[in-house]
């Protein structure tokens, strides 16, 4: 099975 | 005072139906280049960024930058309130508790009048960085939403996979499994036609909630077509223009193979 990723680590606080 | 007048007052109908279901609400930042907004989901797996950039609107007026902090659920009881030819007209002043929604008909004969309350939305901006995608592929917006349809019959999971001049998207359930392949047409200028660009032309598959990939075909009424953008270990993007002057775009965490 997979489990879903999370977009925390890709995008950076402006 | 902030002042945009959208002719074709449809596209902010449409634009709420793609996001409404996945952010409760958020905040819409108007400055002189046009009206911006960004959300995560409460679980942090979609990314939802919509722009709608000034030259979209026949008149915009923007003398500071306004922020208005709007309930969607709210804001789409109004839009509703709208007909898909009507002119939408929002208006505020500067540090805003409201925000005026007028709606004039195509012929001049009804307008209808709304103030929405703005409510303080403490959410940080987050900057997407620029990435070079392993594939990017355009595909008729109607197609991708059947297709999203079709495959969520069985099971939680879209396999997505590009190859050369091909996109397969794929499902795997208790009740069997389906796969979907659609080639590059000839002519990649027709919004019926599928085009498929890949860097050094290496397969990628990345495998997607179902979930959240239906949410965004609610957005297909924006667009005539959609494009995807896929690289290993990266989200995925689902991009829908909005005429040359705007776009609805999705950024979704893939899962993880254990």
């Amino acid at each position: 099975g997979a489990t879903q990723g999370r977009l925390d680590s890709f995008f950076t606080l402006k | 005072m902030f002042e945009a007048r959208l002719l074709q007052g449809s596209i902010l109908k449409k634009a709420l139906e793609g996001i409404r279901e996945l952010i409760t609400s958020g905040n819409w930042e108007c400055s002189s280049a046009g009206i911006s907004m960004q959300g995560m989901d409460p679980s942090h797996v979609a990314l939802t960024v919509l722009m709608l950039q000034n030259d979209l609107f026949d008149q915009f007026r923007c003398d500071r930058n306004v922020t208005l902090g709007l309930n969607h659920a709210t804001f789409s009881k109004i839009l509703k309130c709208a007909a898909n030819d009507d002119i939408i007209t929002l208006k505020a002043e500067d540090q805003p508790d409201e925000c005026n929604l007028l709606f004039q008909s195509a012929n001049d004969d009804k307008t209808s009048d709304f103030i929405i309350k703005l409510t303080d939305i403490d959410q940080e901006t987050l900057g997407i960085p620029d990435t070079e995608y392993a594939a990017t592929v355009k595909v008729p917006s109607v197609e991708f939403q059947r297709i999203c349809r079709d495959l969520s019959q069985f099971g939680d999971t879209i396999i997505i996979s590009v190859k050369k001049g091909c996109v397969e998207f794929s499902g795997t359930g208790e009740i069997g499994s389906a796969k979907i392949a659609l080639k590059e047409s000839g002519n990649v200028d027709d919004d019926e036609k599928v085009s498929v660009e890949m860097d050094k032309d290496t397969p990628c598959s990345l495998s997607f909630a179902s979930r959240y990939l239906n949410y965004f075909t609610k957005a297909t009424s924006l667009s005539d077509t959609v494009t995807l953008q896929l690289c290993p270990e990266h989200p995925l993007v689902v991009s829908y223009d909005i005429g040359d002057n705007g776009s609805l775009k999705y950024y979704l965490a893939p899962k993880i193979e254990e």
